[in-house]
């Protein structure tokens, strides 16, 4: 898997995710 | 017969990792079995792998009896209501969770030993119009239920006494929830597959769904069994029970598919096949490793990581395979036959 089949990968994208979604 | 028939690709070592067989239970009350499976058992000071046997209308709970045979300890009767399934409850000890019901699940009941009043009892944790139903590690279950209205997705926190101590409800994604699978790894992170073919993300602790992320088309009615995260991103387990086979790339059994969770965007990374020629049923994974019995009476193993079937166990002495479980704690693979003949192979 590279970035540009996949977009920007995070490794902090349950935080993120989790941080930016409705309550 | 059916070994014979699989190319040298499919089990290019079946030495290495085929199947052995460790012990036999054999329940003769069994008029059809319907499942199969393990659980961690303490008593008086030991905490031992028993074996979990379902009929329609009893569940029954085993003893290992060294060198290789089985003594049964207990049976719970459920008369009323059709016994399904066992649903497993990983890390959790002195607790079978059995759901009930006629097409779909109807009740959620734990089955147990009560200290207090030293006798085997059942307490009902759920009932409704239940879809999908998952045990969580620290001794959590997950269920999707719906109403005329509504879907209703909830994570409840079990006590050892078989009540509940606390519920947590999440917040349900339009189509409905099929399947779900806690991430490995990740305590608070559970994924699920929906009726329209998405895999869900959500966040158990706050009860928010963090991503839907749809499949493609390619392959439909997706059930996930297994989630892993690894270097930002979400590798899952998907089977594909209801998949017709095609000439390029068979049947699918089993894929493993890499989602960015921040995009959304996804690829396949590892693809298993099913046996040529062979048509297969809702199948299990454990780890890295998946099974399921296959509608010829066969029982096949893959390494998912590899993508490719590691081992194929032909039908039994009682006859064909209907059941196939992994039990718990890396033992093996329990096999099962419709008449109450239960198989342990080391894997």
């Amino acid at each position: 898997c590279s970035e540009s089949d996949l977009g920007p990968i995070s490794l902090n994208w349950f935080e993120e995710l989790s941080a930016e979604a409705p309550p | 017969d059916l070994a014979e028939q699989l190319t040298p690709e499919l089990l290019d070592s079946p030495r290495e990792e085929s199947l052995q067989f460790v012990s036999e239970l054999k329940d003769p009350s069994c008029a059809c079995a319907v499942d199969v499976g393990t659980v961690w058992w303490a008593a008086a000071g030991c905490r031992e792998l028993r074996v979990v046997t379902a009929s329609e209308s009893a569940v029954s709970l085993w003893e290992p009896l060294p060198p290789d045979c089985w003594a049964k300890i207990h049976t719970w009767h459920l008369a009323e209501i059709p016994v399904i399934q066992i649903v497993p409850l990983p890390d959790t000890c002195n607790l079978v969770c059995v759901a009930l019901g006629e097409l779909e699940i109807g009740e959620i009941r734990l089955l147990l030993y009560s200290s207090e009043t030293d006798s085997f009892k059942h307490s009902l944790v759920k009932t409704g119009n239940i879809t999908a139903v998952v045990g969580l590690k620290d001794q959590r279950l997950v269920s999707s239920s719906r109403t005329m209205q509504e879907q209703q997705l909830e994570v409840v926190l079990l006590s050892e006494a078989g009540g509940s101590k606390d519920r947590q409800t999440l917040m349900p994604p339009e189509e409905t929830v099929t399947a779900f699978a806690e991430v490995e790894g990740m305590r608070e992170a559970l994924v699920g597959t929906t009726a329209g073919n998405s895999v869900v993300i959500w966040n158990l602790k706050t009860g928010q769904l963090l991503r839907k992320m749809h499949i493609g088309y390619s392959y439909p009615a997706s059930i996930c069994h297994r989630a892993y995260s690894d270097s930002g991103l979400l590798f899952v387990v998907l089977s594909h029970p209801h998949a017709k086979e095609s000439e390029s790339c068979g049947s699918p059994a089993f894929r493993v598919v890499a989602f960015n969770p921040r995009t959304g965007r996804s690829t396949g990374v590892m693809f298993c096949c099913l046996p040529p020629g062979c048509a297969g049923r809702r199948g299990d994974v454990w780890d890295r490793t998946g099974a399921a019995v296959l509608t010829s009476g066969a029982v096949a193993v893959w390494d998912l990581l590899r993508g490719r079937c590691s081992a194929l166990l032909p039908p039994g002495p009682a006859g064909r395979w209907a059941l196939c479980r992994w039990a718990a704690g890396g033992a093996g693979l329990l096999a099962g036959s419709h008449d109450g003949t239960v198989r342990l192979y080391r894997y």
